[in-house]
């Protein structure tokens, strides 16, 4: 049963080895196999090819397939690292383990940046603080000014910026973050750690065992 | 905390789209 199962799950598009991941990742094979269930759950939900598609992953955070969302938007192409247009399995883990609370912190702080580098600088530049605040604004009940926009992220940058030349770069950043860890909490999601109660995979753990 | 005192960042931290918890649930 284990090996039909196995020969299965190799032909689907993107699918990875649970063993390498959980190598790879904060993730045991066990978590990785609970992961794929969500996957599954996801890559379904609109069209049934093993991948996740934009309007799958806004469905799955919203409720809503056409809900876009800058900072949604952001994640998706940060998990997508192929560039394809979609998540594939081994991204959608690999991209998660970010977010395990017994990931490194760094790779968090890092993450973040690249989420805010909107245009793939290398660097926060300041207009794209101001596009994020204002994406915010959009989606919440806060009314605030231009002026006052242009106050915050004014300050922000004034803290954040300590070379001063107008862009906040990854050392800069990590110092930052470094002074205001509440700043990357949403990068840790408890979620994780009890993945294997919320999504138990039974047919894998025919296969593997940790 | 008064609106000009408030960290950007920490602002869109707050973000629906940033908060992935909602894939977890069923």
């Amino acid at each position: 049963m284990g090996c039909f199962h196995s020969k299965h799950l190799r032909q689907i598009p993107g699918y990875e080895d649970p063993t390498i991941l959980a190598s790879e990742t904060p993730f045991t094979v066990s978590e990785v196999e609970a992961l794929y269930e969500l996957f599954k759950k996801i890559s379904s939900s609109i069209i049934d090819d093993g991948l996740i598609h934009k309007e799958e992953f806004q469905l799955a955070l919203f409720r809503n397939r056409n809900r876009r969302n800058l900072f949604a938007d952001r994640i998706f192409d940060l998990f997508d690292y192929k560039r394809n247009g979609v998540i594939e399995f081994g991204e959608f883990v690999r991209s998660l383990g970010v977010f395990h609370p017994n990931a490194p912190t760094a790779d968090k702080v890092t993450f973040a940046f690249r989420l805010y580098d909107l245009r793939h600088t290398g660097y926060i530049e300041r207009e794209e603080l101001y596009e994020m605040v204002l994406a915010l604004l959009n989606e919440s009940d806060l009314a605030l000014s231009d002026d006052v926009v242009e106050m915050i992220v004014d300050k922000t940058f004034s803290d954040a910026d300590t070379k001063g030349d107008g862009r906040i770069d990854l050392d800069e950043w990590k110092e930052f973050v470094s002074k205001n860890p509440s700043l990357i909490k949403n990068m840790t999601l408890p979620y994780l750690k009890d993945i294997t109660l919320a999504f138990p995979s039974f047919v894998l753990n025919t296969e593997v065992e940790d | 905390a008064t609106p000009v005192t408030m960290n950007a960042f920490e602002l869109i931290s707050k973000s629906q789209g940033l908060n992935l918890s909602s894939l977890f649930e069923k």
